[in-house]
């Protein structure tokens, strides 16, 4: 562990809970995209298999836990619970056409083809892509409660900083992963345009306007 | 390579 995958981890946690929060203190799920947190209570359920047959450390476990939890809850609010303020007609980007494409790059491009390292893959190529259906919904709105872009600052943040853990680990332990680190920029850069309107507008006070 | 080894990142 080092500084940089622990604070990109809290920051992670804190993107989860800046969330679950807004949702259940407004009783509202406005300018939320539930297909995003669809994508994402996939992606940590095909990545944290391993959750009950390997044992890493009660931290990673610990937090393999509550990011499964908090997604699965996170998609039950904002369908069941609160489905009467889901915003069906600005929520309306494709998913299929991230899941497909995921699904068939792991096959190609993985590490070992069996069942367990294939759906970590798919894990690690569908979260890259997962933000897609909030910020598009985001740019269809042209605006986000300022509480969502600190989620999405937050959330951008974590991979940016995992980016930081891998040059380290690489540095340090002569470790890296290709397809992590790959993944793991194209995630990050997809934030870029999201990170210079939240830089530039929403720390000066003003609410994010995306350009019409 | 990397993989190999027990995937202990989140």
């Amino acid at each position: 562990m080092n500084i940089f995958r622990l604070t990109g981890d809290l920051a992670h946690l804190l993107a989860i809970i800046i969330l679950l929060l807004k949702i259940w203190k407004t009783r509202s799920c406005a300018g939320i995209s539930g297909k995003s947190q669809i994508l994402f209570a996939i992606v940590y359920t095909t990545r944290y298999l391993d959750l009950v047959t390997t044992y890493v450390s009660a931290y990673n476990t610990l937090m393999k836990i509550f990011f499964l939890g908090s997604s699965f809850a996170t998609v039950y609010l904002i369908y069941v619970k609160f489905k009467a303020t889901y915003d069906h007609n600005h929520d309306t980007f494709r998913i299929e056409f991230l899941i497909l494409p995921a699904v068939i790059l792991a096959l190609l491009i993985n590490h070992a083809f069996t069942p367990l390292e294939i759906l970590w893959t798919f894990s690690i190529y569908l979260e890259s892509v997962a933000i897609l259906p909030q910020l598009f919904m985001v740019s269809k709105t042209g605006e986000a409660e300022s509480i969502t872009s600190h989620y999405l600052f937050a959330l951008g943040s974590y991979r940016g900083l995992y980016i930081l853990n891998w040059i380290y680990r690489y540095a340090m332990e002569s470790h890296y992963d290709l397809i992590a680190i790959v993944a793991g920029i194209v995630q990050t850069v997809l934030y870029c345009d999201f990170f210079y309107l939240y830089i530039t507008k929403v720390l000066k006070g003003k609410k994010l306007q995306l350009p019409a | 390579k990397g993989a190999r080894r027990k995937k202990d990142e989140l």
